[in-house]
């Protein structure tokens, strides 16, 4: 009997294999709306997986998320479920969704990363980078948000395979990189990209790899004002918001510094919520929680691009 | 299965950029079983380091004798994870 998304319990943390298959139920349910894409394979060749939020058209503008890059980080690929859920379940409910819908596409990478996150459930729950094989070393990953051709190899990376920040051999080492590329380049219409982090309340933008602002510093500071604003409505969790390098610290060879080498104007990351007890071991009733204050913030992106297309 | 029994995550606030820097020699080329879960960044926002239960004497010696401030942010990691393991049970039963 396939498990329907009405029964899944959004308020649980998964393994791969079960939100796998939650993503296949959810295809099922949203025939019309959703689909499945492979955009190819991990390390130790699991399929990466994209879902596909269209209601037609060719090569739509498009919106890119993906959560779970950093493997340890659950409570990103379990946002990342929810969101996907809320998204299918809104197109006609829910006004601002479907006017997205209606023109653009969505994409969400749930699990960017598959053999760190299998890792995290079988051998060690703290596993952050991905699983390659590090030539002339005994330690095993690299920092997937380290290994994007943008300021690559710069401050904030390091070069020794055995730390948490090993930026790889060369930019897009990293299949589970690699695909991300591929596809973003391949499809030559994203017009947002939004990868989320977790655990320290921000909401951050080009650049990481140099303070000099971006040539769009002004906006994209002013959207993600609004943003954090509309977020702490909720739940009154306070962020934090600014360029990376001027917010923590100069960071080499990151996601959103890549898409916006690349042309992708509204390039963000969030780092998710912080109660100050659990870091990464953030209880799974804080799932929903941060989930539903996270949403008015990705909205809010959303629909600024909508309606400011470039 | 790695286990984590007795480590613990510090909560460090670092005061000033001597003190950052000094976070920084903390890293994994120097320490490679202590770990980072929040790096030290910029003044004002905290660092959170996971220290296995064996070097816990000394990276608390180390912070003591640089008067660099922290608490104790996770007591027990493992408990920690024996609670979410217990999550996750119950909610796929």
């Amino acid at each position: 009997t396939r498990s329907s998304t009405s029964t899944f319990d959004f308020g649980s943390y998964h393994t791969l294999d079960e939100i796998y298959d939650w993503m296949n139920t959810l295809v099922h349910d949203h025939p019309t709306l959703v689909s499945k894409v492979q955009i190819g394979q991990s390390y130790e060749s699991r399929p990466l997986y994209v879902l596909k939020f269209s209601t037609g058209g060719s090569n739509r503008s498009a919106i890119w998320l993906d959560t779970g890059i950093h493997s340890r980080e659950w409570i990103t690929q379990a946002v990342g479920v929810w969101t996907a859920n809320k998204i299918a379940t809104g197109y006609g409910q829910d006004p601002s969704i479907t006017a997205i819908l209606d023109s653009m596409d969505v994409f969400i990478e749930i699990i960017a990363n598959p053999d760190g996150f299998a890792f995290t459930h079988s051998t060690d729950r703290m596993w952050r980078k991905t699983r390659s094989i590090n030539a002339g070393s005994h330690c095993i990953g690299v920092d997937p948000n380290r290994n994007w051709d943008a300021g690559f190899g710069g401050s904030g990376s390091s070069s020794n395979p055995c730390s948490e920040l090993y930026r790889g051999p060369y930019a897009h080492s990293e299949g589970e990189v690699q695909a991300i590329v591929d596809f973003i380049c391949g499809h030559g219409n994203v017009k947002a990209v939004i990868s989320i982090h977790s655990y320290s309340q921000m909401l951050l933008f080009p650049y990481g790899y140099k303070t000099a602002p971006a040539p769009n510093h002004q906006e994209l500071n002013e959207l993600a004002k609004k943003a954090v604003s509309d977020l702490a409505t909720i739940f009154g969790t306070k962020y934090t918001y600014g360029s990376i390098a001027e917010t923590i610290y100069v960071a080499a060879g990151t996601t959103v510094d890549w898409a916006y080498k690349n042309g992708v104007k509204y390039s963000f990351t969030f780092e998710l919520r912080d109660t100050g007890h659990y870091g990464f071991l953030l209880p799974s009733n804080q799932i929903i929680p941060t989930a539903t204050e996270t949403w008015p913030a990705l909205l809010d992106i959303m629909i600024h691009v909508l309606e400011h297309p470039y | 299965k790695k286990t984590f029994v007795g480590d613990q995550v510090l909560h460090i606030t670092p005061r000033d950029e001597e003190q950052i820097t000094l976070l920084r020699l903390l890293d994994d080329q120097t320490h490679p079983e202590v770990n980072y879960w929040r790096h030290p960044s910029i003044l004002g926002h905290p660092a959170d380091l996971l220290v296995p239960s064996s070097r816990l004497q000394e990276i608390k010696g180390f912070l003591d004798s640089h008067n660099i401030s922290y608490s104790t942010m996770i007591e027990d990691v493992q408990k920690l994870l024996d609670e979410e393991m217990k999550t996750m049970i119950k909610s796929r039963r």
